[in-house]
């Protein structure tokens, strides 16, 4: 977050495009996460106006955490606990507070990205400094600490959410999950259902299990389905082999240098004692092999900064970290405990090559520090979840991606920069990823339009952030994906990377309300009373003599799923799904005209009518898409965009097609 | 043998609750004690403002019978979620 709002567009003049003042501190931000370290600068009420009288937070006090701790910028700190200590025993309070206080980081971290103070002269160990803030610097922070040193227990979730929403938080920000589940079952999708129905947006991470397909959580439809991307910050390494070749990684290390002359180098699955050394498993290392060598590790299986600490325990001088295939080139940077670089899976190859054709193979590592303007980004992070949606699939998550590799923010004063019980450092900043980290940045910017936008719904603020995202880079090329090097699709970016500057001003939105959510689960042919257990209410009942269909939700990007005729992997004949949407003007008076791109083979598109013309605002337009596909092979996919354009705003939405 | 406990999110009707409640928080106690015998199961939890219900510690019997509940609309067991 040093360099994030530059990376957004709202640092400087950008942030002459929202409130700096006034109903920017009307929005209050719920985070239910780890908790939070009220201490940190971030949380500095300087200039901020009182809490709104219609607040009714709580700063509840608990092991080392006093009441006294919020002020006018953390509005409100509540911990749940019950469901924990039932399920896992009482808690060991030398270990963890029975409080809100933030014993792991990750709370403080996402809490203070969304809606962080500004912090001058921020950085860990001299990396990524300047000034750190929130995307909302303006607005309230809530913390709702539900997730302790175990885990979070859906209990204490659901009673966190249950708070938050009756406190009066605008946005809630949720950078955890489960499974893919059906959402009757899913109390993150419940306790959201009834947040958007009081007109709370719930933005929720897609998760860290990519780049494997299908692997999203949080994708039901009411929830903001947040993916990772790169920002053009860097954090090189360099790994200079005994043979001449130099290798670029990256590194937070920041503490005694290696030796300028070379060191041996060894790989760890050639000094081990167990048959899957070459991750560096704890314990795995042989000492009398590993003393005074850097040490190649592959990724996989344990934490990164783990790896370190074995090697350092084995008493190796220092770690090359390197990735696997499912990494690909991704580089995600940690503050190890001893000398080392992560590299790519291309130069963790030529580097273990060289370790086993070389005799004597040596090699040194040199940090670099902290690069900016790093080209092409965004890239799609590798660990993002993908679609397809599981749960759903012709809905098309995520939604969006924003920053979420390399991310510095404020962090617990509890532990050190790498969560290892070993790791004694304390720091008032820390680098991390996620799309953890990229779920509160998306957060923190809808409490933002819904400064500028008070009286737009939940719904119309997603719409908003979509509609106006990016999926080519300035000089029109498509987004990449870090995993594979080659070009990203919906899937992996859904509506593509957020771009608030022009989200404030979306020109039309796609608006839903609690009726239209009700209508998709009667499309999905939702009981009654699985309908009433999601909605808490038994008025919500589907028409019998209606016909419901899920691909006319009015969601702002289009899933288009042909399923299969034939049972056989074929589909006999030409197939035609069709999807209704209507646009809201936010804007002023303006012709829209439609256009359509795509890049799948045998498919044709009809936009009814092509033309669409707003006189005020609010007023409302629908159009009809016709979406004709002759067979394809199951397991095909295809990717487009619809766009309307009225030629000063872009309204595009991504198109997926899927045939299964 | 001592039979496990688990913890289950109960979802009730809200407009369900018999007249002879004051308010749901009685309703709930009084509809977990029907189903615990001795009143063993303990109650977390009462949700009000995203879910009507709540969550309690309960055997899969208990659970069971309480599925079987008039108002009760739903009895899920708690899922554990990970920070991303």
């Amino acid at each position: 977050t040093t360099r994030t709002p530059e990376f957004l567009g709202i640092a400087g003049s950008g942030q002459g495009l929202f409130p700096q003042s006034g109903t920017a501190g009307d929005v209050v931000v719920g985070v239910l996460d780890t908790g939070v370290w009220p201490e940190s600068k971030s949380y500095d009420d300087t200039g901020l106006a009182e809490v709104p009288s219609w607040w009714k937070g709580e700063c509840m006090a608990g092991t080392a955490f006093n009441s006294s701790a919020c002020n006018r910028k953390l509005v409100g700190a509540r911990f749940f606990n019950k469901g924990y200590e039932a399920a896992m025993g009482r808690m060991d309070t030398d270990r963890e507070s029975r409080s809100p206080r933030d014993d792991d980081g990750h709370g403080t971290h996402t809490s203070s990205t969304a809606a962080g103070a500004a912090v001058s002269d921020a950085s860990l160990f001299g990396f990524a400094s300047g000034t750190a803030r929130g995307m909302a610097p303006k607005a309230r922070v809530a913390v709702y600490k539900v997730c302790w040193l175990g885990g979070c227990l859906s209990s204490d979730i659901l009673a966190g959410m249950d708070a938050a929403v009756s406190d009066g938080c605008g946005v809630l920000s949720l950078s955890l999950g489960g499974g893919a589940a059906d959402y009757a079952r899913d109390s993150v999708a419940i306790g959201a259902f009834a947040a958007m129905e009081q007109n709370v947006l719930v933005s929720c991470s897609a998760g860290n299990t990519g780049p494997g397909s299908s692997t999203l959580s949080n994708v039901a439809p009411w929830i903001t389905t947040v993916g990772a991307g790169t920002l053009d910050r860097d954090f090189p390494a360099y790994v200079a082999l005994g043979n001449g070749k130099n290798y670029t990684g990256v590194s937070l290390y920041a503490g005694k240098a290696l030796p300028n002359t070379p060191l041996p180098i060894v790989y760890a699955a050639n000094v081990s004692n167990s048959t899957a050394g070459n991750l560096c498993m704890p314990g795995t290392l042989t000492p009398e092999k590993v003393a005074g060598k850097i040490v190649v590790c592959d990724r996989g299986v344990s934490a990164r900064v783990q790896k370190g600490f074995v090697v350092r325990d084995a008493l190796g001088a220092g770690m090359v970290l390197a990735n696997t295939a499912a990494n690909g080139q991704e580089l995600v940077a940690d503050a190890h405990l001893l000398p080392a670089a992560g590299v790519g899976d291309r130069e963790g190859t030529a580097i273990k090559s060289y370790v086993a054709s070389d005799p004597n193979p040596t090699a040194t590592i040199v940090i670099a520090g902290t690069h900016v303007d790093v080209h092409p980004s965004p890239v799609v992070a590798a660990f993002s979840s993908r679609g397809p949606n599981m749960v759903t699939p012709e809905i098309l998550k995520p939604d969006i991606i924003a920053p979420g590799v390399n991310i510095l923010a404020a962090w617990t004063g509890k532990a050190g920069p790498t969560g290892l019980v070993a790791d004694t450092r304390r720091v008032g900043f820390n680098i991390i990823s996620g799309t953890s980290m990229s779920c509160p940045h998306v957060s923190g910017l809808a409490a933002l339009l819904r400064s500028a936008h008070p009286e737009w719904s939940p719904a119309a603020l997603r719409s908003a952030l979509m509609t106006t995202a990016y999926a080519a880079y300035s000089g029109g090329s498509p987004l990449l994906d870090a995993a594979t090097g080659a070009t990203a699709t919906p899937f992996d970016y859904g509506a593509g990377h957020v771009d608030p500057a022009r989200a404030v001003d979306p020109g039309l939105v796609y608006d839903l309300g609690t009726r239209d959510y009700v209508d998709f689960l009667c499309a999905l042919k939702y009981s009654s009373t699985m309908i009433a257990a999601v909605a808490r209410s038994r008025e919500y009942a589907c028409d019998e003599k209606k016909t419901y269909s899920v691909g006319n939700l009015n969601y702002p990007s289009f899933s288009v799923v042909y399923y299969t005729a034939n049972g056989d992997g074929s589909n006999s004949a030409a197939t035609t799904v069709t999807h209704t949407r209507t646009l809201t003007n936010v804007g002023g008076p303006g012709k829209y005209k439609v256009s359509t791109a795509f890049a799948a083979k045998g498919v044709a598109m009809d936009v009814e009518p092509a033309e669409l013309e707003f006189t005020s605002v609010g007023e409302k337009k629908s159009y009809t898409v016709r979406f004709t596909s002759k067979s394809q092979p199951s397991g095909t996919t295809g990717f487009g965009r619809l766009v309307w354009s009225d030629g000063k705003h872009n309204v595009a939405s991504p198109i997926a097609f899927t045939w299964t | 043998a001592v039979e496990q406990r688990a913890t289950y999110i109960v979802h009730m009707a809200k407009s369900a609750m018999p007249a002879e409640y004051a308010d749901h928080g009685e309703w709930y106690g009084a509809s977990l004690r029907s189903v615990s015998a001795g009143s063993a199961a303990k109650m977390l939890y009462a949700y009000d403002t995203v879910l009507h219900g709540f969550s309690a510690r309960l055997t899969a019997q208990e659970a069971s019978d309480m599925a079987c509940m008039e108002g009760v609309l739903a009895v899920n067991p708690e899922a554990r979620y990970e920070l991303h």
